[in-house]
């Protein structure tokens, strides 16, 4: 057989060297590149939402400066007149859409923070907000568990819906910690 | 040339007056009575009097900018406002360069704006060399970033002025990018790339652009960074540094590969060619592009016809010419070749042209060796169609073409055979005549050698490529499972099959998804 | 092995790895309502 770099010897020892060593993998064997945070499958175009080459996520459309008319770009007239942000006084449309678009971002746990004081809760596992639903004490209650109808924000049609659910207490997130400054 | 004395205390009384302009609010109201007001004062300063003297305004201008932008991002009372401080200094000079531009000439001079354009890029990228030259380790790449991110996006906004000059603008772009490329200023090399790959710019040149001028400027930053890379690539061990860029450069070869695919397939081998053999991912995904209007059959249908497909009897665009690679000399020796025959003496001279020297690992022209091979392929498919045939084992057989590659085959050593057959195998793509004619080439040198050593480096080379993530071209994927198939090549009964307990589970894996 | 000006490319990558591009370097400055990047638990959604 070949015995240099060459030939399947040469290929075998790579493959041996590199079950020890990452960065012989990175390489040759590659790695899954479904992982590197690009909609591979999406009908859309990825370069309209193409963060950066380091970022392991598309850009959120927050973020994506678009050229609008001039007359639209009123903040310097208006800076001193807008009031501070104050999640206590907006409404809950308002908090799942800061929630749900400000993912990674100090304002989603803000916002989560909100949710939580209006007796919503973020259930773990399903990826749900969810509350008791209003008038209907849950049908059974234990230590760990409650069960009956609950209300939930559905992301996809965007609306509150009810549903009947078991609810594990240990499955729905802590108030969330929001940092002192 | 020393500034003239005074220069430097005017440009910046001009330019602190002008940063306070931008920042004020009635800005957006009165824009273009400020702009005309301020043009007037340049003009009245004599700034605006030659060309020596805007570009030495530019040049102080931005030294002045970056410097402040050093000074608070190394001040720690800035803390976490120092970014933003650094982008209130760099957005005013750059609205200053777009009002100047726009004003440069009368309206209808677009060369007067794409050339003061030009200047200006220019003058920036010489600053931001010197800077690197001068700081090295503490160059920070921030001012600049942010210099040609905003100057950019402003450039590319819907505006009748700005609309007529964009090609122009773009090449300014282009080449302001190229002078800066990672081997230039390698301190700016994550920068750099996140330039390049904006979604302003790669839109602009690669979709917006007509009849795709774009596309040989786009061409050519990818292989700056390809080039970059290289290097280190080529040594297969990766600093964390070095992996986050080559991992950064596959995102962007992703958004490519799926927005732009016919871009990778028209540049695909002057890309294979810079790019080290064992990135052997890399080189995938750009050997896996094909156009967005074709359907490619399943490469795993049985009894798959290949030779059938209508799409094998199409040329894909190989771009740019890569002909000129080939000496003028060898071309006409090979040409004369292929016609005649003759000389005999040609074949054994073959090799001395490719090998450059005898240094183990670099013994060889590869792009030479890809050029040569293509060509040779290219000759034969055109002689093949002239005979009304299509390329198959059967057809291929006993041309002058195949002869040539039947010597080299033999002929070169190990190191040299390697390359060699990886030129051929990156042409399996997608269904075109290439494709078709290699994959039959490579089956053709499989089956009638008599040198197990040969057979084992083609398997070598197709098993290397097929053991890497996704994705896998389709081209490699139906000529491998033509070997693996076909009796004729009788694969499993070769020694180097089942040498050891892996390469035998690699292949029997392999197999089972192929089967 | 890498040539001398291998090494110095390589030096200054190592570098420049130190402070790379944040998000905001690319984006217009958003007076109101800048980005803050924050750890949120990861059962969040974090896209």
């Amino acid at each position: 057989m070949v015995q240099d770099h060459y030939g399947m010897v040469g290929l075998l020892t790579f493959i041996r060297g590199a079950e020890t060593d990452p960065n012989l993998v990175a390489l040759a064997l590659g790695s899954d590149l479904t992982t590197l945070g690009l909609h591979l499958n999406s009908p859309e175009s990825l370069y309209s939402t193409f963060s950066s080459p380091f970022a392991d996520s598309p850009s959120r459309p927050q973020d994506i400066d678009y050229p609008v008319p001039q007359e639209y770009l009123i903040h310097s007239y208006i800076r001193d007149k807008l009031a501070p942000i104050r999640l206590s006084k907006y409404n809950e449309d308002l908090l799942f859409y800061l929630y749900y678009t400000s993912g990674g971002d100090l304002l989603q746990l803000l916002a989560a923070h909100e949710l939580y004081t209006r007796d919503w809760r973020y259930h773990k596992e399903e990826k749900i907000w969810i509350t008791r639903a209003p008038n209907m004490r849950p049908t059974k209650v234990e230590t760990t568990y409650e069960e009956g109808t609950y209300c939930y924000f559905d992301l996809g049609t965007w609306r509150k819906a009810h549903r009947d659910m078991k609810v594990e207490y240990d499955r729905l997130a802590e108030r969330p910690s929001i940092p002192p400054a | 040339l020393e500034d003239p004395p005074g220069l430097y205390e005017k440009v910046e009384y001009l330019l602190s007056e002008w940063v306070r302009h931008f920042h004020q609010p009635g800005l957006l109201r009165d824009g273009d009575k400020i702009y005309a007001a301020y043009v007037a004062r340049l003009q009245q300063q004599g700034i605006l009097k030659n060309d020596d003297l805007i570009q030495r305004f530019f040049r102080i201008s931005m030294e002045m900018c970056v410097e402040l932008c050093y000074r608070t991002l190394n001040d720690p009372v800035n803390g976490g406002m120092s970014r933003p401080k650094c982008y209130h200094t760099m957005d005013a000079f750059v609205k200053l360069v777009v009002v100047l531009v726009r004003y440069s000439g009368e309206s209808s001079n677009t060369l007067a704006k794409v050339n003061l354009l030009n200047k200006v890029l220019l003058t920036v990228t010489q600053v931001l060399l010197a800077d690197h030259e001068k700081r090295q380790v503490e160059f920070h790449q921030l001012p600049y970033h942010r210099f040609f991110i905003m100057i950019l996006n402003d450039l590319c906004s819907p505006d009748p002025v700005f609309d007529a000059i964009n090609f122009p603008v773009l090449q300014c772009f282009c080449t302001a990018y190229h002078m800066v490329r990672p081997s230039k200023a390698p301190g700016f090399a994550y920068t750099w790339l996140e330039l390049i790959s904006h979604r302003v710019f790669v839109s602009k040149l690669l979709l917006q652009t007509p009849q795709q001028k774009g596309w040989p400027l786009f061409h050519q930053l990818l292989i700056d960074v390809f080039k970059f890379l290289s290097p280190f690539l080529r040594n297969a061990e990766l600093v964390k540094p070095t992996q986050t860029l080559y991992k950064g450069t596959l995102r962007v070869l992703l958004v490519l590969l799926h927005d732009f695919p016919e871009f990778l397939c028209d540049y695909h081998f002057s890309f294979c060619d810079v790019i080290p053999p064992n990135c052997i991912q890399m080189r995938n995904l750009i050997l896996s592009a094909f156009p967005r209007n074709m359907r490619l059959p399943d490469p795993f249908t049985p009894n798959l016809k290949v030779e059938l497909l209508p799409d094998i009897q199409n040329a894909p665009r190989i771009l740019p010419a890569y002909i000129q690679l080939i000496i003028p000399d060898l071309k006409k020796n090979l040409d004369n070749y292929i016609k005649t025959r003759a000389p005999v003496t040609f074949l054994q001279e073959l090799r001395g042209h490719l090998q450059i020297s005898s240094e183990p690992g670099k013994q060889y022209n590869s792009s030479l060796i890809n050029a040569l091979v293509l060509y040779v392929g290219t000759q034969a498919i055109a002689f093949i169609h002239s005979k009304s045939g299509t390329p198959s084992p059967t057809t291929i057989a006993h041309t002058a073409h195949m002869d040539i590659f039947q010597h080299l085959v033999v002929d070169l050593d190990t190191e040299g055979r390697y390359l060699f057959l990886n030129a051929i195998a990156n042409q399996l793509r997608y269904p075109n005549s290439h494709t078709h004619f290699f994959s039959c080439a490579l089956l053709s040198l499989f089956a009638e050698t008599n040198h197990e050593a040969i057979q084992e480096q083609i398997t070598r080379v197709l098993l290397e490529r097929l053991i890497v993530n996704r994705p896998h071209p389709w081209g490699l994927l139906i000529t491998f499972i033509d070997l693996i198939k076909n009796p004729t090549y009788n694969f499993w009964k070769h020694d180097f099959v089942h040498c050891a307990p892996e390469i035998e589970r690699l292949f029997e894996s392999v197999a089972k998804s192929c089967m | 092995s890498l040539g001398q000006d291998k090494v110095y490319q390589l030096r200054m990558l190592e570098s420049a790895y130190k402070h790379m591009p944040e998000p905001s370097d690319s984006e217009k400055v958003r007076p109101y309502l800048q980005r803050t990047p924050y750890p949120t638990p990861p059962y969040h959604p974090q896209h």
